[in-house]
């Protein structure tokens, strides 16, 4: 019997962090591994390192009784520890972000709300692309950060036709980028840096957007941090603990639905209309995650 | 950072979906 160690999200489909198994060489016990956990496992374990007794392992080593093998995933960050030092830090960092919004959002005029926009689309996009580089791509960084701030300025100038403006400026910035320096004249990495600069910019104004227009008499941002907010956490519960009939996608959903109605409630505002929105926010939160997850791990 | 992946797509699109309903 070889030992099977699981980390990350192969821990999570296993549903166990150590399995015995029978096998000969490394991929006997691997497969032995597919198919008792199944194909998600065995989609999960292709971009996974694996380890035998604390050394790189190539599938045809050869295992014997007592062995220990470690199945590591890219985004379990290396090992057990780190991976539940990286879940801590991703909550405090959520929580921290929430809390950002929530203050700059009550704050008056429009200054420090967009400070606080642009702080944490800016790590966002910085923590994406530092995961582009844990698989070996060059994300633009600097180009993204820089159409951040465009973005922001052309938002609160021209409004509306300064989001649009943005959304050219951010493409423009990164592709000009490219010309600039030569690195980053690779497709596979400009066109992950366009989608992140795109998803960043456009978040940023349309965000600025909506407070200028709809706050504080229609309480849009308000809801949308309640609805999004409450997605956040309930998405990071399901994470954590296996709940019966609700996985975390359908609980996202359902948690921004409820957060919108429930912010329209208190607020006094149109509930049909929020409840459009919330249905809107738990389509674009279930895709956003799975983007998201295309762009960290390379799959959904 | 993921659980910020789905929420920084829904900003992206949030003015856009509130402008059309509203």
């Amino acid at each position: 019997m070889v030992t099977l160690r699981l980390f990350a999200h192969l821990r999570e489909i296993a549903g166990t962090a150590r399995v015995e198994l029978e096998g000969e060489t490394v991929a006997e016990v691997l497969s032995a591994a597919r198919a008792r956990f199944g194909d998600e496992f065995a989609s999960g374990l292709q971009s996974a390192a694996i380890w035998h007794n604390g050394e790189t392992a190539s599938p045809a080593d050869a295992v014997k009784e007592g062995d220990e093998l470690a199945i590591i995933p890219p985004v379990s960050g290396g090992s057990g520890t780190m991976a539940q030092g990286m879940v801590d830090s991703a909550l405090v960092a959520g929580l921290v972000g929430l809390l950002l919004l929530i203050g700059t959002n009550l704050a008056p005029g429009p200054a420090w709300w967009a400070a606080g926009l642009v702080l944490l689309m800016a790590v966002w996009s910085v923590d994406i692309a530092a995961r582009l580089e844990d698989r070996g791509r060059e994300p633009v960084t600097l180009g993204i950060l820089t159409a951040i701030v465009v973005a922001v300025i052309s938002t609160h100038v021209y409004g509306g036709v300064g989001l649009g403006f943005s959304l050219y400026i951010s493409v423009a910035v990164v592709l000009a980028w490219g010309v600039v320096v030569s690195r980053y004249r690779q497709l596979t990495d400009v066109a992950p840096s366009v989608l992140i600069a795109l998803v960043a910019t456009s978040g940023t104004g349309s965000l600025m957007l909506t407070r200028t227009i709809y706050e504080p008499d229609q309480h849009a941002i308000s809801i949308f941090i309640l609805a999004v907010g409450l997605a956040a956490v309930v998405a990071a519960i399901l994470d954590r603990v296996r709940a019966p009939l609700l996985d975390p996608y359908s609980g996202t959903a359902l948690a921004a639905v409820l957060g919108s109605v429930v912010g329209a409630l208190i607020w006094e505002e149109d509930v049909v209309g929020f409840v459009l929105v919330g249905l809107g926010l738990a389509l674009f939160l279930v895709v956003g995650r799975s983007l998201g997850s295309i762009l960290r791990t390379g799959r959904v | 950072l993921g659980l910020l992946d789905g929420a920084m797509f829904a900003a992206a699109l949030y003015y856009p979906l509130v402008s059309v309903i509203f």
